[in-house]
């Protein structure tokens, strides 16, 4: 995990350091702080111990913000196509925003508002799919492929530009 | 043109990235 999120953490740098326009860059600070954060949090989850209940609303809370900040990421990208005049490539990601809301914002964002709830008033929330959770994997991993699928049109978008 | 295609190696990344972390 903490391997994946440095390799998001590094992409996310690299990608605000081509610096498009404004909006672009105040939407991928956003990214690249929670991205950062993120990697400490992976850090974080690899000692198991007991967390006080306003650490566990906060590591929910924070669970939340990165959701959202997968989706401004998505977002930013498309602000990048259409700037560079891919328009097809930003459909694309238009298309990747949309399946990383549905998939990722809206469920898991509903179950760590729940835990949040949860800890605020002092109950103890637990979340246990089991083996319905490996079949939930599959589902989880198509926004992700689309992300790629997106920077494959994107890759393509730019060789039809430069070939003429 | 030029920061698209400088683009797709990080969002490569990304997507790897987003791959370990599931």
């Amino acid at each position: 995990d903490t391997l994946g999120a440095v390799l998001i953490m590094v992409g996310v740098f690299k990608l605000s350091a081509i610096a498009v326009q404004d909006r672009f860059v105040t939407l991928m600070r956003f990214v690249k702080v929670v991205s950062v954060l993120v990697v400490l949090n992976t850090i974080r989850a690899h000692f198991i111990m007991p967390l006080p209940p306003l650490v566990v609303a906060a590591v929910n809370l924070f669970g939340l913000v990165t959701q959202v900040a997968i989706v401004a990421f998505c977002v930013a990208m498309r602000w990048f196509c259409e700037e560079a005049g891919l328009s097809w490539p930003a459909e694309s990601w238009k298309f990747t925003t949309k399946l990383f809301i549905i998939i990722y914002l809206f469920p898991l964002g509903l179950l760590q508002l729940a835990g949040l709830v949860a800890v605020i008033s002092g109950q103890s929330s637990n979340v246990n799919l089991g083996p319905a959770g490996l079949l939930l994997l599959p589902v989880f991993v198509v926004p992700l492929v689309h992300l790629f699928v997106s920077t494959s049109r994107m890759k393509r978008g730019a060789e039809t530009i430069v070939s003429g | 043109v030029d920061s698209v295609t400088r683009a797709i190696t990080p969002l490569r990344m990304i997507f790897w990235g987003g791959l370990l972390c599931i």
